[in-house]
């Protein structure tokens, strides 16, 4: 592998991107998905995150063009220069370019979309090209995987890692052989390691987020059913952070990185993605780790490392006096929550593969649960 | 070193080698003058440095396999500097 001269890499873990224009050649949302997947590629094997912006500037901004388009690298019409993209950077650094003059499509025909935004992600993170044949990073396309079946080389890992380190949660190994260890297509429900990302009510009915899936416990149907997130919500990210349901406003409200969502039943409503910043929280605030709303309070709690603030859904304003410790009011709960949920007059808090059973009224952990016991294992 | 018709000014692919050349590798774009003088041999150098970056035989020449790469889709990016 190799990285650019003077090896520029970003020098923020989590990173914005935005598809600014569209090819004809396939519906937007297959586009869509084609950048999720090609960004999880990376996001898989480094500590970055993404997420996805609908306007404005982004540290990756995607686009379509066709012969000179602006950046005195015209493309050639079909065939030879497929795409190209800069380095990390400001300004157009770390955009990707497509050139719309080729066929791009999902599968073995033409020219992969999900194959070609990998590679030129690889640049818009620091990569250069690689002489490993056998590399994503290889300057000569060829559609040589599945996309479904797709895995980095050693030698791709080993460049991005030079740059970014391994993906540093605990209860990832980064594998040290020929590609990265095969991901199981949906996390298994009854893994005893399982861990949640966010966890939420919605109309009488429990979503437990992990990875890019959810599960869906309901009433009438005790037996979990997983689903794809895209395929409920097609613009909300993956990996989510933290989700809480507003029951005076029907709402859902999903976070990522500096962003939030608001749902409602399949929508996402218009306006969104906001940023945590408009509901009051101090810039030194980068993500929120879990929320819930305390529905007879109208009050919602967001979990911040070892602090949590207090937001009032009535007068949509933050309490005064916050943030607060979370070992000071919540005794026996420990910082780095992964998820909250309220349930039959308790706070769930999810840490890792436990959930601890709290008591509002007694202020005391009652029960310590396998994070998983929702989904009748 | 005589340019055994390796890159010879006539070659039938020398135009959209010298292209992919100075697109990819950076090579200078007064590869005319080059081919003028008898013992100039930047273009095999140039040949034989995208063979090896490519993975292939360092031959020097517009040989069959390399024409076969270079005529592939590719990424727009350079291979080399610049």
């Amino acid at each position: 592998f190799t990285t650019f001269p003077g090896s520029p890499k970003w020098r923020k873990n989590h990173l914005t991107y935005r598809i600014v224009d569209y090819t004809p050649d396939l519906p937007k949302e297959s586009v869509d998905s084609a950048i999720e997947k090609a960004l999880k590629v990376w996001e898989e094997v480094t500590p970055l995150t993404f997420s996805r912006l609908s306007e404005g500037e982004a540290d990756i901004m995607i686009s379509f063009a066709v012969g000179e388009h602006g950046d005195f690298y015209p493309f050639d019409g079909p065939g030879q220069s497929l795409a190209h993209a800069y380095p990390p950077g400001p300004g157009f650094y770390g955009d990707a370019h497509f050139d719309d003059d080729e066929k791009w499509t999902l599968g073995p025909s033409g020219t992969n979309l999900f194959l070609v935004a990998a590679h030129e992600l690889g640049h818009s993170l620091g990569l250069f090209h690689s002489s490993n044949k056998g590399a994503l990073m290889y300057p000569v396309y060829r559609f040589s995987t599945n996309p479904t079946q797709f895995r980095l080389s050693q030698d791709d890992i080993d460049g991005i890692q030079s740059l970014y380190g391994p993906r540093p949660s605990p209860d990832t190994i980064v594998v040290p052989l020929s590609s990265v260890a095969p991901r199981p297509e949906t996390p298994a429900k009854c893994d005893p390691a399982l861990s949640f990302d966010a966890v939420s009510t919605l109309r009488g009915e429990l979503l437990l987020f992990k990875d890019r899936y959810f599960w869906r416990r309901s009433r009438w149907n005790s037996e979990p059913e997983v689903h794809l997130i895209s395929a409920f919500w097609p613009s909300l990210p993956s990996y989510l952070d933290a989700a809480y349901e507003a029951h005076s406003k029907d709402s859902v409200f999903i976070f990522k990185g500096s962003q939030f969502w608001a749902v409602r039943g399949n929508e996402v409503q218009a306006g969104y993605p906001k940023s945590i910043h408009s509901l009051g929280f101090p810039p030194s605030v980068r993500k929120i780790d879990a929320a819930v709303s305390d529905k007879q309070k109208k009050k919602t709690y967001f979990f911040v490392e070892d602090k949590y603030w207090r937001f009032n859904e009535k007068r949509n304003l933050m309490d005064k006096g916050f943030p607060r410790l979370i070992k000071d009011d919540f005794p026996g709960v420990k910082s780095q929550v992964d998820a909250v949920l309220q349930a039959f007059g308790f706070f769930y808090f999810f840490h890792g593969s436990s959930q601890f059973e709290f008591d509002p009224n007694a202020r005391t952990v009652t029960h310590t649960l396998k994070s998983n016991s929702w989904l009748m294992c | 070193y005589p340019l055994h018709g390796a890159v010879s000014k006539d070659h039938p692919s020398m135009e959209f080698a010298q292209q992919y050349l100075e697109k990819y590798y950076n090579f200078e774009k007064n590869v005319e003058q080059v081919f003028r003088r008898k013992n100039s041999s930047p273009v095999v150098k140039k040949i034989q440095e995208m063979q090896k970056f490519l993975g292939l035989e360092m031959t020097g020449k517009l040989d069959s396999s390399t024409m076969d790469v270079m005529l592939k889709p590719r990424c727009g990016v350079p291979d080399v500097g610049g």
